[in-house]
């Protein structure tokens, strides 16, 4: 009887994946809108089947490059020096020569955090010292030989709150001095936590009004958090999913796959 | 905003008698929307929503309020009885020193925290102490000693790598020291993370805090209700401070955490610095979720 559209048992079903989506911090506007684009289909292929195809035609980005240096940058705790650390262990795995630029100057003890996760995966590191300017250190960075010579650099920034403007600023002057030293071979990477609500749809509306942010990735995956912001924010904005954090170690970062993203999503 | 939505749906005529079954209808969809837009958990805003609609069909609007008015009204009392009535002051210790550990998922500003809330016992005359046993996350416990130094607060950092064995230096070191209030800071996990909780617990049975404190992160969405049980349950959560209520996010997760825990929020965090702890109030709480 759902196949076909009508009924009581089929309000219920749409009822009950209102609210799968919902716990899961789809997020109300987002939800109705994937339930209204797979009520299309519903009658042909089933309600779980049409949101799930909704759902990988939302995610499925189109990446068309991958950046020499890519810069980190999001809302303070939200996974940034961790996933740097994780990244240079998984592009040193494919044998690529990787640089790290610790351009957090204002947080206690970042430079010795990341310091610490270079140690562990034997990764060349430049820290710049606290309380020096971060656009210099970039600066600095990006000039030096292991950087030239790095098949990619990635910079680690301190956590900011979208909101707050002078550390927006700050960011903004550190991707523009990056892009002055390297050309086109910049990517601005938003670290999201995979707990936050529908307050990630404002950190990436604000920090694009700042930089323009080339990827996603979203961290802690591996709590009980579903994650379900990214579908919201892959509604909204085109910015592609990169990379997702599943864990604390240097293995836990995984390409952000579309089809094991829903799997894990949905019911 | 939501006083904006009400205000069109349900008109603009001031004392207009009772609200209708209709305009109640009406209202609760916007404020349903509203409370999910906010983070607050899906179950919590059902059961809210269901709480308000007998208040609001009950009600008689005032003759100096418009419909939208007297329903924002009790909407906004509702919340703020909901979010409150507790007192904010962190528990006092039976004899000798106080021993507070803050606990959390990853990220959430426990580390931060801990230093603040020592600043503010020793503004009110107490002797804190800060402790990290945290072992896990590079560099834990020099960003500890460094931000309680900045801060003009005492950090012991006792030798080892089993955070039960630190904590079993901390107090003994703490029950020698003249300092009276012992703030342990703990790695973040997961609360889904059977092995890391059960050694949380057996930290708390080993110390015997005063209280312990979820620090919670004020962005968190639907998961905050899991969180928090996953700490509550296991007797690792005695209140809440929400951290990092400087950004926009409405945090309807305070609403989830106390409908779901009991449990009541004493402190929020509002910036990186030191001083930047306040009082939880539970008026502008409901303000900043209504949006
Ligand atoms: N479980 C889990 N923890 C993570 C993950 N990514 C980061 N963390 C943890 O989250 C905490 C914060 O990570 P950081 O890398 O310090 O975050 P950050 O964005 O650099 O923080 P700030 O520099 O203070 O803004 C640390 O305890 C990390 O170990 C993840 O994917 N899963
Ligand atoms: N803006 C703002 N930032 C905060 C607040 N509280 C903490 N932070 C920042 O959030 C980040 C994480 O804080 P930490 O104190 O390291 O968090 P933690 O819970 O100890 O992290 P782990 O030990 O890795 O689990 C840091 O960049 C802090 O400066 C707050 O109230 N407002
Ligand atoms: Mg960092
Ligand atoms: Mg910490």
């Amino acid at each position: 009887a759902t196949v076909f559209g009508g009924g009581a048992e089929a309000a219920r079903e749409l009822e009950l994946m209102e609210e799968y989506l919902l716990l899961a911090d789809v997020g109300p506007v987002a939800t109705a809108k994937i339930l209204a684009a797979a009520a299309e289909n519903r009658r042909t292929v089933g309600l779980l089947p049409a949101v799930r195809n909704e759902l990988l035609r939302l995610l499925s980005f189109n990446v068309r490059d991958d950046k020499k240096v890519k810069i980190f940058a999001g809302v303070n705790g939200t996974g940034k020096t961790t996933t740097v650390g994780k990244l240079a262990h998984f592009f040193r795995q494919q044998g690529k020569n990787v640089f790290v630029i610790g351009a957090d100057t204002f947080r206690a003890a970042a430079d010795q955090q990341l310091e610490e996760w270079c140690r562990r995966t034997n990764t060349p590191v430049f820290a710049g010292k606290p309380g020096s300017d971060p656009a210099s250190v970039v600066f600095d960075g990006l000039h030096s030989n292991l950087a030239r010579t790095a098949d990619y650099v990635l910079c680690d920034t301190a956590g900011r709150l979208h909101v707050n403007k002078n550390l927006m600023q700050e960011l903004a002057k550190l991707v523009r001095v990056a892009g002055k030293a390297c050309p086109d071979q910049i990517d601005v990477f938003l670290t999201l936590d995979a707990g936050t609500g529908q307050n990630a749809l404002a950190q990436v509306d604000m920090f694009s009004q700042w930089v323009q942010p080339t990827g996603l990735v979203l961290t802690k995956l591996d709590g009980t958090a579903k994650g379900g912001i990214a579908v919201a924010l892959a509604q909204k904005f085109s910015i592609p999913i990169r990379y997702v954090g599943l864990g604390e170690g240097p293995d836990d970062l995984v390409p952000f796959s579309p089809e094991a993203y829903v799997d894990a999503l949905l019911p | 905003g939501l006083s904006q939505r009400l205000q069109e749906i349900l008109g603009k005529l001031r004392g207009r008698g009772r609200l209708s079954q209709a305009d109640v209808q009406a209202a609760m969809r916007e404020i349903k929307l509203a409370l999910l837009e906010a983070d607050v958990n899906y179950k919590v805003v059902k059961d809210f929503v269901a709480g308000l609609q007998e208040k609001c069909l009950g009600a008689e609007i005032l003759t100096s309020l418009t419909p939208g008015q007297q329903v924002i009204k009790i909407v906004r009392d509702e919340l703020t009885a909901l979010l409150g009535g507790a007192a904010s002051a962190l528990a006092e210790a039976d004899r000798g020193g106080a021993v507070y550990m803050l606990v959390g998922l990853q990220g959430a500003g426990k580390t931060t925290t801990a230093v603040k809330l020592a600043k503010r016992l020793q503004a009110k005359g107490k002797k804190p102490l800060v402790v990290s046993l945290d072992t896990h996350r590079p560099a834990a416990r020099e960003q500890l000693a460094i931000v309680a130094e900045a801060a003009g607060i005492a950090c012991h950092r006792p030798q080892g790598e089993e955070p039960l064995a630190l904590a079993r230096q901390a107090v003994d070191f703490f029950a020698q020291s003249d300092y009276d209030v012992l703030f342990l800071d703990t790695a973040g996990r997961m609360h889904l993370d059977d092995a890391l909780m059960e050694e949380l617990e057996a930290v708390k049975a080993l110390v015997k805090p005063t209280e312990i404190l979820l620090v919670l992160d004020a962005m968190t969405g639907q998961d905050a209700v899991n969180v928090a049980e996953g700490f509550s349950r296991r007797g690792l959560a005695d209140s809440i401070v929400l951290t990092k209520l400087d950004s926009d996010t409405r945090g309807g997760a305070a609403l989830s955490v106390r409908a779901v825990t009991g449990k009541p929020i004493k402190f929020v965090g509002v910036g990186e610095k030191s001083a930047q702890l306040e009082v939880f109030h539970p008026e502008r709480m409901a303000s900043q979720i209504l949006g």
